[in-house]
């Protein structure tokens, strides 16, 4: 009757029989909510995003915001230890969480972790890059499609200048950042299919 | 093609929190 929990936003990666899908999915949700919320006033605060209409808003930080979390809490999977850390703090190991039946989705964030962390973005790059990432997402449902376009050029052209800025002898990190916008899409992929599996028991 | 993101009522927090009343517990 134990259930196990993949996310590390819950408190740990089982949760013991007596306790019910729904008291799982509140305390999850006690974290997993203002998680979103926290990505959403990120999102109000990157220029031109607000003058989108409230319904591609929506669109957009509905299929962007698993990905601008993936990078938010990417250091939780530490690729060199090989652990995750859930939200009680304490770090399980790989061969723990291979037990409880974690395969390619953890495997696929361990590889993100590691790709990403290995650039060593500074905090104002990274925030950008998030920007980046959350008007890359996919765009069905979207209305004025050009509008998302000129938001992500325009950001695009901004951490590319930051980038060359701060690094004019690198030119080889910005391709590389940019090659994570693929990563993240297949992580959400994958991601949403485990997603589709989850039920809330009445 | 169902909503993967639908299981967590992630849609509705959004538009709440782009509404900025995420303050009363979500129903």
């Amino acid at each position: 009757g134990a259930k196990v929990l993949a996310c590390p936003l819950n408190a740990c990666p089982v949760s013991g029989a007596e306790r019910t899908s729904q008291e799982i999915w509140e305390s999850f949700s006690q974290c997993f909510t203002p998680a979103v919320k926290e990505v959403v006033e990120f999102a109000k605060g990157i220029p031109g995003f607000q003058e989108l209409s409230q319904q591609d808003q929506v669109m957009l930080l509905k299929s962007g915001t698993f990905q601008v979390l993936m990078v938010r809490f990417c250091t939780l999977f530490n690729a060199k230890e090989r652990t995750v850390t859930f939200l009680n703090g304490q770090t399980y190991p790989l061969s723990t969480l291979r037990v409880l039946g974690m395969g390619s989705l953890l495997d696929a964030m361990f590889e993100f972790s590691e790709k990403l962390g290995s650039l060593g973005l500074e905090p104002d790059e990274m925030a950008l890059f998030m920007a980046v990432v959350l008007v890359s997402a996919d765009r069905s449902g979207i209305s004025d499609m050009q509008a998302v376009e000129q938001l992500q050029e325009g950001l695009i052209r901004a951490l590319r200048s930051l980038i060359s800025r701060r690094r004019p002898d690198d030119s080889a990190l910005f391709p590389k950042l940019l090659l994570r916008l693929p990563d993240l899409r297949t992580l959400n992929n994958m991601h949403s299919d485990k997603l589709l599996a989850f039920r809330i028991d009445p | 093609y169902n909503d993967p993101a639908s299981n967590l009522g992630l849609e509705d927090i959004i538009r709440k929190a782009l509404m900025g009343n995420l303050e009363e517990r979500p129903d």
